[in-house]
């Protein structure tokens, strides 16, 4: 369709995209015992994903929140972060996305492109452990958005739930000192371009 | 603005572990 409005069908693919990709990491990093989590397909690939309700209804509350951001190309960055119980951060998955400004017209045959290569990334994460050392045990996690202007000016759109306020966050919860980097995974399609890379703290 | 102030999130928690554990056997 012509009218279709390729904000809302970038921020529909990032955020399904991004709820298993969380859900993967929270297996993978062992956030959460395996026990919570069943493997379903997604991507045409088998996928770890949380069948406990709360945990579920906090990760679709907060992508329900960002997809607006997403949606107007203000959200840069989408982080997942592990912290330690003194909740300080070990780990930082950096989802970096670029979305061109005038998006081409869209296609089955493009999506299911784009999918292929988000299928790429829930492949990499998966095996992310391999090339990640131990979390110290009792680590949690939070969401971050990195927007592109001052988050003051996207806190209407993020705001989208009542009862899920979203605050400024403090530079000291998310900066960590000198960590090491490392690359997982890049794509390049008409509609997204995005970048996923770790950054783990030297000493956990 | 420095880049604290471009960076938004929740301000609940995602449930904890313990929490996790402490419901499990329902699930």
């Amino acid at each position: 369709r012509q009218d279709l409005n390729f904000g809302q069908v970038v921020a529909d693919v990032l955020c399904e995209f991004l709820e298993v990709a969380v859900h993967l990491i929270l297996y993978v990093r062992e956030v959460y015992p395996s026990g919570i989590f069943q493997k379903r397909k997604k991507y045409n690939i088998p996928v770890q994903m949380s069948c406990h309700p709360d945990l579920n209804q906090y990760i679709q509350d907060t992508l329900l929140c960002i997809k607006p951001l997403i949606e107007k190309n203000d959200a840069e960055k989408v982080v997942v972060v592990i912290v330690d119980k003194d909740h300080r951060p070990v780990e930082r998955f950096v989802f970096e996305i670029c979305q061109p400004p005038l998006l081409s017209i869209s296609s089955d045959s493009l999506l299911s492109h784009v999918e292929q290569l988000l299928r790429a990334f829930i492949l990499k994460i998966s095996v992310c452990d391999a090339v990640l050392t131990t979390n110290p045990p009792g680590c949690s996690f939070s969401v971050l958005v990195h927007t592109r202007d001052a988050a003051t000016r996207n806190m209407e759109k993020v705001q989208v739930m009542k009862d899920f306020p979203w605050i400024v966050a403090d530079e000291q919860e998310v900066h960590m000192k000198e960590p090491r980097l490392v690359p997982l995974k890049s794509m390049t399609s008409d509609i997204i371009k995005m970048q996923l890379y770790v950054e783990e703290r030297a000493q956990k | 603005a420095g880049g604290g102030a471009h960076i938004l999130k929740p301000l609940m928690s995602p449930p904890s572990r313990e929490e996790i554990l402490s419901t499990l056997p329902e699930l």
